[in-house]
C-alpha cells in the first residue's frame, strides 16, 4: 500500500527446496493504524512455472483460506459474483518470466492483516544451472524484511550465487550465504535503516528481482536416483560427456511484419548462431515469405568457408510479403530427409529444426491444425522441431503444440532490445546434444506411473528427470538402466539405486522432506497430462485431462484445470465476495501481455491499461 | 463515437463522447510539420432506434501523408491506398498485406486493418460487421493509434492533442446519477469539469465483445477537455 497510515511491519519470503523442488512461503502483515477502515492489497509475483498451492488471509483472528476447485465448478461462483458487480480473478500476466497474485481487502480500523502465499515448482535446469527469482517490491520501510532460502542437494552443491537486481554495494554484505556440501543457506534481513534510499527518508531499495542461481555434482554417469516415502526420482545429466553433431536447418520467416527491428535482430542473431556452430554440424537455411528461399539446396558442413558465406546470405534477408509456415517447414524437412538418404551427414547425429517467426500463417496452407498434422507426418519422428515466437502477435499456442508433437519446444521471444541474446540464448539451450534417443528404464513389476522416460535428446546443462511411484518397498533389485545414443558409440549404464535416508543426509533438521518427492512426482506428471492434452489423440486428450483434473485437485495444484476459491470477509458495505485464483494459459497471458501491466482499477471489471498511451475512437 | 485517451502513466483513461448529425468530417489527427492528416466522417444508424437515440459512428477514414504521397481511404467496404499517382484497392473480405518501401499495410478478413507508415505513425482500423438484416445498426469503423511519439509537438485534432499527453487531476469524488457510476471534479486544463467514472469498450483484441476500460468520462461532447469545441474540428471534406 501507499497509504502510511497502513503499516507492512513483516515480509517474510521463505524457501525450501530439496532435491530441485521448491516450496516458498511468503509472508505479509501489515497494521491499519488509521481510525477508519482502509484497503490493503496484497500482489506477489510467481514463476510462471510455479502452481499456487496454498492462500491465506487471517484478519482480527480469523483466517481465511483458499480451496483449490475444478475450475468449471470455480467458474460458475465467479460469474455469478461477476453478475452482482463484484471483482474477481486474482492472477494477471507480470512480464516474461512471472505472474502476479493480487489481492485486496477492507482492514478495519486498528487492525492486522496477514496473508500467506505458498507456491511450488521443480526447478529445471538450464545451462548449467537452476534459478530461483524472487521478485520484492515492499512499498515502504518494512520492520522485519526477510528473504530466506535453503537448499538441500543430496548430490552436493557444486556452486552457489545469490544477488538481486537492487542490491548496491551497500547492501551487498548482508547476503548471506552458507554453503557446505550438501546444504545452502542464504539469507537477506535488511533492517529498516538499510532499506532507506536515503538517511531520512521513507523510499525504499527493495525494488526488483532476488535471484538465488546453483549448480549440482555430477559425478555418477547414472545421474542421481532418490527414493522417498514410496516415491523416487532420478536425475540424469552425466558428466563429461562428447557432443553429438547435428544437421540444423534454421527456417527464417521474412514476410512483411517482420519489419524494422525484428528483421535486423533475426539477422544479429544469426550471424552469431552461426559463429557458434561446431565445424563436425551440417546445416541449412530457409527463408520464407509467400515465398519460400533457400541458402543452398542441401545441408552444408559448418566450414569456417561455409558458415562466412552463410553469414553473407543472412545479411540480405529483406521482409516482404506474406507468411507460408507450411510451405518453408515441408522445405526444411525436404532438405533434412535428402540428406539423411545420400547419408552425407554422421549417422549418430541429431536432426533439428528451428522455426523462427512472428506470425500467423496467411499464403498456402493457413489453417492452423492441417500445418501441424503436415509437419508430424512429414517429420515422422525422425527429427525434433524448435520454434521460436518472435512478439505478442504470434499464435503462440500453435507453434507450441507443434514443437511438442515434434519432440521440441517453443520459446516466445519478447519484442525488445534485448530480443537478439533470447535469440542466441535459446539457441545456446540447445546446440549442444549429449545423446540422442535416451531410454530410461525401471524394473516394471517395481515401478508405476512413471513420468516420460524417453526423450529425443540430452542437451548439455539441461537435465533429464523422471519420476515414478513404488509397488513395493523391498528395494534389493531395483535396477536403473539408461540406453542412448552417443557421437561415436551407444551410452548404456546400469546401477543400483537405494533409498536415501534424509534424517541421515541432515541430521539437524526436522523431517521436512516427507513429501517433497510425492510432490515433485505429481507436479512432474501434471505438467506432461497438461502437454498431452495439448497434443494427444482425441481419447489421449480426454484422459490426460481427467487425470490431471483429480491430480491438481488431490495435491491442491492451481493449474489451468483448477482455481483456488478465496472468500473475502464481510464487511459493511460489501457483501461476501469470492474471489478466484487461476493458473493462466500461454494464450491468456499473451494476451495480458499485450495490455500491458496490472493496475487497481477504482470502479468496474478488472482491465490491464497498456504499457504505452493509447488513443482511440470507436463505436460501444 | 467514443473517444478513448488511455494515459497508463497516471494509470488512468479519459473518454467522450462527440454527437452531431450522421455525415459531419471531422479531424482526428493533424500534423502540418509530419504532413500527416487523418479525417473521418460520420454515418448513423439504418433508421432511429424505438428509444428515439440517434447514434453516429465513423464509418469512412480518409489519411493522407503528404511526404511520403501516400492517400488511404477507408471505408465499411473496402480500403483504397493512392500513392504516387497508382492505385489499389483491397477487400475487407481478403486477409491481405501490401507492402511498399514506406508504407505497410496488413488486411485482416473481416475485422482489421493495420497501416505503418514508415518513421511516422501506426494504426488500427477495426471493422465492426453488423448482422446485414439488423433493422437499425449497420457496419462501422473503429481508429486506433498504435505509436504516435514519432509525430511532431504540434499535432492536433480531436486525438492527436492528446499524442504529448494531458495533465489532470481527479478530486471530490462522489455518488452520481448512477450508483455504478460515481461523480467527481477533474481539473484539467485550466478548468474544473464534472466527470463520471465509467467504460468504454477497447475492440483491439476482441472485435466482437471488446474489452472494458474505465476511463473519467467528460459530458457535453468533451468540452473543457479538447481544444475549443467539436464543431472546431469539422471538415468540409475527407482530405
Amino acid at each position: 500500500t501507499d497509504n502510511m497510515e497502513v503499516e507492512v511491519y513483516s515480509v517474510k519470503v521463505a524457501c525450501k527446496v530439496a532435491s530441485r523442488f521448491a516450496h516458498t512461503v511468503i509472508t505479509s502483515s501489515a497494521l491499519n493504524k488509521a481510525n477508519s477502515s482502509q484497503e490493503v492489497f496484497f500482489e506477489v509475483d510467481l514463476p510462471k512455472t510455479a502452481f499456487i498451492t496454498n492462500f491465506s488471509m487471517e484478519i482480527q483472528g480469523q483466517t481465511y483460506t483458499g480451496e483449490v476447485k475444478e475450475k468449471e465448478k470455480a467458474k460458475k461462483q465467479y460469474e455469478k459474483a461477476v453478475s452482482t458487480g463484484q471483482t474477481a480473478g486474482l492472477v494477471k500476466a507480470s512480464g516474461r518470466k512471472m505472474e502476479k497474485f493480487s489481492v485486496s481487502v477492507n482492514i478495519a480500523a486498528n487492525s492486522n492483516v496477514t496473508f500467506i502465499l505458498t507456491y511450488e515448482e521443480l526447478l529445471q535446469r538450464k545451462l548449467g544451472q537452476y534459478e530461483i527469482m524472487t521478485r520484492v517490491k515492499p512499498k515502504q520501510l518494512v520492520q522485519h524484511f526477510e528473504i530466506v532460502a535453503d537448499i538441500y542437494e543430496p548430490q552436493g552443491i557444486a556452486f552457489l550465487d545469490a544477488y538481486g537486481t537492487f542490491i548496491s554495494n551497500e547492501l551487498l554484505p548482508l547476503v548471506e550465504k552458507t554453503v557446505t556440501d550438501k546444504k545452502a543457506h542464504i539469507s537477506f534481513c535488511p533492517t529498516m535503516d538499510q532499506q532507506r534510499k536515503c538517511p531520512g527518508c521513507d523510499g525504499t531499495l527493495i525494488d526488483g528481482d532476488f535471484l538465488i542461481k546453483y549448480d549440482v555434482n555430477r559425478a555418477e554417469a547414472l545421474g542421481d536416483i532418490q527414493i522417498v516415502n514410496g516415491y523416487f526420482v532420478h536425475f540424469f545429466a552425466p558428466p563429461d560427456l562428447p557432443r553429438v553433431p547435428k544437421n540444423v536447418v534454421f527456417v527464417i520467416d521474412r514476410s512483411g511484419s517482420m519489419s524494422g527491428n525484428k528483421m535486423h535482430q533475426t539477422r544479429e542473431a544469426m550471424l552469431t548462431i552461426l559463429n557458434d556452430l561446431h565445424e563436425d554440424d551440417y546445416f541449412g537455411i530457409v527463408t520464407f515469405d509467400h515465398v519460400i528461399s533457400t541458402w543452398k539446396e542441401s545441408l552444408t558442413k559448418a566450414t569456417t568457408e561455409n558458415v562466412s558465406e552463410a553469414k553473407g546470405f543472412v545479411q540480405t534477408i529483406q521482409d516482404n510479403g506474406y507468411t507460408d509456415i507450411n510451405g518453408a517447414l515441408m522445405k526444411a524437412v525436404d532438405i533434412m530427409m535428402k540428406d539423411k538418404q545420400a547419408k552425407k551427414s554422421t549417422e549418430r547425429s541429431v536432426s533439428m529444426i528451428i522455426l523462427l517467426t512472428d506470425g500467423m500463417p496467411n499464403s498456402g496452407v493457413s489453417s492452423t491444425p492441417q500445418i501441424q498434422k503436415n509437419v508430424r507426418d512429414a517429420m515422422g519422428g525422425n527429427m525434433s522441431l524448435f520454434c521460436l515466437g518472435f512478439g505478442n502477435d504470434v499464435d503462440y499456442s500453435f507453434l507450441d503444440v507443434m514443437s511438442r508433437q515434434n519432440q521440441g519446444l517453443a520459446r516466445r521471444i519478447y519484442e525488445g532490445s534485448d530480443a537478439t541474446v533470447q535469440l542466441q540464448g535459446f539457441y545456446k539451450e540447445v546446440a549442444s546434444p549429449l545423446l540422442s534417443e535416451v531410454d530410461l528404464h525401471y524394473p516394471d513389476n517395481l515401478v508405476n506411473s512413471l513420468t516420460t522416460s524417453h526423450y529425443k535428446q540430452l542437451f548439455n546443462g539441461s537435465e533429464i528427470v523422471v519420476a515414478g511411484r513404488l509397488t513395493d518397498n523391498s528395494l534389493d533389485n531395483f535396477l536403473v538402466e539408461v540406453f542412448a545414443k552417443g557421437p561415436e558409440e551407444d551410452f548404456i549404464v546400469k546401477g543400483q539405486a537405494s533409498a536415501q535416508e534424509w534424517d541421515i543426509l541432515y541430521p539437524e533438521q526436522e523431517y521436512i522432506f516427507g513429501d517433497f518427492t510425492e510432490r515433485l512426482w505429481a507436479y512432474l506428471t501434471i505438467q506432461q497430462l497438461l502437454s498431452m492434452k495439448e497434443t494427444g489423440t482425441a481419447e489421449e486428450k480426454g484422459n490426460a485431462t481427467a487425470q490431471a483434473l483429480e491430480m491438481s485437485l488431490q495435491y491442491s495444484f492451481v493449474t489451468p484445470l483448477t482455481s483456488m476459491v478465496v472468500t473475502k470477509p464481510e464487511t459493511d458495505e460489501e457483501q461476501e465476495e469470492p474471489l478466484i485464483a487461476d493458473k493462466l494459459t500461454e494464450d491468456e497471458r499473451q494476451k495480458a501481455q499485450r495490455l500491458g501491466p496490472v493496475v487497481p482499477q477504482m470502479v468496474g471489471n478488472s482491465y490491464m491499461m497498456p504499457s504505452s498511451p493509447t488513443y482511440f475512437v470507436d463505436g460501444d | 463515437p467514443h473517444f478513448m485517451i488511455e494515459l497508463p502513466e497516471q494509470e488512468d483513461a479519459l473518454c467522450f463522447n462527440i454527437d452531431d448529425r450522421p455525415g459531419t468530417i471531422f479531424n482526428l489527427v493533424r500534423d502540418q510539420l509530419a504532413g500527416i492528416l487523418v479525417n473521418g466522417q460520420t454515418i448513423g444508424d439504418k433508421k432511429v432506434a424505438p428509444d428515439g437515440k440517434v447514434n453516429t459512428y465513423f464509418g469512412r477514414f480518409g489519411i493522407v501523408h503528404q511526404g511520403l504521397g501516400v492517400r488511404l481511404e477507408v471505408t465499411t467496404h473496402d480500403i483504397t491506398v493512392s500513392q504516387d499517382g497508382k492505385q489499389a484497392k483491397l477487400l475487407w473480405s481478403d486477409t491481405a498485406s501490401l507492402k511498399g518501401a514506406n508504407l505497410d499495410l496488413q488486411v485482416t478478413k473481416d475485422r482489421s486493418l493495420t497501416v505503418t507508415l514508415r518513421d511516422s505513425v501506426r494504426f488500427v482500423v477495426i471493422l465492426h460487421k453488423v448482422w446485414k438484416q439488423h433493422p437499425y445498426h449497420q457496419d462501422y469503423l473503429g481508429f486506433y493509434t498504435l505509436d504516435s511519439h514519432l509525430l511532431s509537438p504540434s499535432v492536433h485534432g480531436l486525438l492527436g492533442q492528446f499524442y504529448h499527453g494531458v495533465q489532470f487531476e481527479v478530486r471530490d469524488m462522489r455518488p452520481g446519477e448512477d450508483p455504478e457510476k460515481p461523480d467527481a471534479t477533474m481539473l484539467v486544463k485550466g478548468q474544473e469539469l464534472t466527470v463520471t467514472r465509467g467504460w468504454q469498450r477497447d475492440f483491439r483484441w476482441d472485435v466482437k465483445n471488446g474489452e472494458n476500460v474505465p476511463c473519467w468520462f467528460i459530458h457535453s461532447n468533451g468540452n473543457g477537455l479538447i481544444d475549443g469545441n467539436h464543431t472546431d474540428y469539422i471538415m468540409s471534406g475527407l482530405f
